[in-house]
């Protein structure tokens, strides 16, 4: 489903330019779950960055399906995006001056789209977001504007999801509920997730553990609970 | 160090009111590592907030020491903030034009004092950030930023600190250190901590587990691992 072929990303230049992708190889195959695990400042949202084609890389290759992101011009890249692609930011991101509600169905807003209520309505019961739909991300709690984030990138159904570290801000509960939520999106609707994570429980949902570490792949391992 | 007595926080009015705190009655110990648990929106921020002077409560009183907030003014409670309390946002709040090494030397600037040069080698150095010191927030990771937002708090050395999940970013290693960082300033230099948090093994750090829901105190118990 998306594929970094000898990914090397560096930022600023000099010497402060920090290698943070290191010639990064890996296939996220399609239908599957595949966790992205490592120490913080090892590259994980940097890599998740460049697969989603919002970061550029310095060199190598980045595909979506068999598209090279480096073949499409502006326009086309922000269209793949939004037809193909959901993206929950670590820092959320939601817009501060439209409502929990407005911040979530923005992606097809934006595609001048309906949303399918049924969908809508499933997706806001289960991250328990049906009593703060009015509220703007400042009347909302981390984790409330943490499920919000989430909210957005599933409401279009898109057939890669890519969600960093989206249980931060969650209790253990409500973690597990949104857990249980991606792993439906593959079992069920055959999307394919890729999920930055800290916590090695919401890393067994997935079908693959990738490890990261200076940029690069260091390990991988097949789930231990699959 | 510091006490709610029977707070009540209620955002908006009418039937948007929300009720954040529902009359909350909890006193924290001195030197003490206190840790609040709870599902996401059960008040654990607006708790955090309120107690360290960030947050208007709508009816009851904040004691932090002998001093009832409400007969400060607005210089008398920043006064006591900078002198006495240190924050780690749950948002991190990092000036964003600022470097790390500005960001975490702050809230010394602006009281017109100098840094401890010792302490704030053995801040920077405990949470690896020695080759970071130069670079804005943007140019940071999530738990990059999370770790200078510690540091910041901890640079003053406050009476109090208050963290409102400090390592909802981090990896497990780099979280164990922020932990044993804070549990050592209890230990070593009598400092009081309150830790709101999600994780059940940073909890266990504590002395005492408050549990919250509904914008009440439900349980609470001595920590299992003292
Ligand atoms: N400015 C506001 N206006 C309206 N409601 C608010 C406002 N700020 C917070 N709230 C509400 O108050 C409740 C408590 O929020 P709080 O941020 O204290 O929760 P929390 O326990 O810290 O949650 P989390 O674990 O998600 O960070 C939430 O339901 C939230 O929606
Ligand atoms: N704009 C930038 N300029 C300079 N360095 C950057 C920039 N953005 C990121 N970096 C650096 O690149 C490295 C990788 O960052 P990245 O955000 O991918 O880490 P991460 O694995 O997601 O970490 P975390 O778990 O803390 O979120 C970090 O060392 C970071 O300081
Ligand atoms: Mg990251
Ligand atoms: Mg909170």
């Amino acid at each position: 489903a998306a594929r970094a072929i000898e990914v090397v990303k560096v930022y600023g230049e000099g010497t402060a330019a920090v290698r943070a992708l290191d010639g990064i190889s890996l296939e996220i195959d399609r239908g599957r779950f595949t966790a992205i695990m490592g120490a913080s400042g090892s590259g994980k949202s940097t890599l998740l960055h460049c697969l989603a084609g919002l970061d550029e890389v310095t060199s190598g290759r980045v595909m979506i399906g068999d598209i090279d992101l480096a073949t499409l011009d502006d326009n086309e890249l922000t269209r793949l995006r939004r037809d193909r692609i959901g993206f929950v930011f670590q820092a959320f991101n939601l817009v501060p001056t439209l409502t929990a509600a407005e911040n979530i169905v923005l992606p097809l807003s934006i595609a001048g789209r309906q949303p399918d209520r049924d969908w809508l309505d499933v997706v806001i019961s289960t991250l328990h977001l049906g009593d703060r739909l009015s509220h703007r991300p400042s009347q909302l709690s981390g984790g409330q504007q943490q499920r919000v984030a989430a909210a957005r990138a599933l409401i279009t159904r898109p057939d890669l999801i890519f969600a960093d570290e989206p249980s931060g801000n969650l209790d253990s509960r409500s973690g597990a509920q949104l857990l249980d939520f991606l792993r439906k999106a593959v079992n069920d609707f055959s999307q394919t997730i890729v999920l930055v994570t800290h916590d090695p429980s919401a890393a067994a949902q997935a079908d693959r553990i990738v490890f990261l570490a200076d940029g690069q792949v260091i390990d991988e391992m097949a789930s231990p609970s699959t």
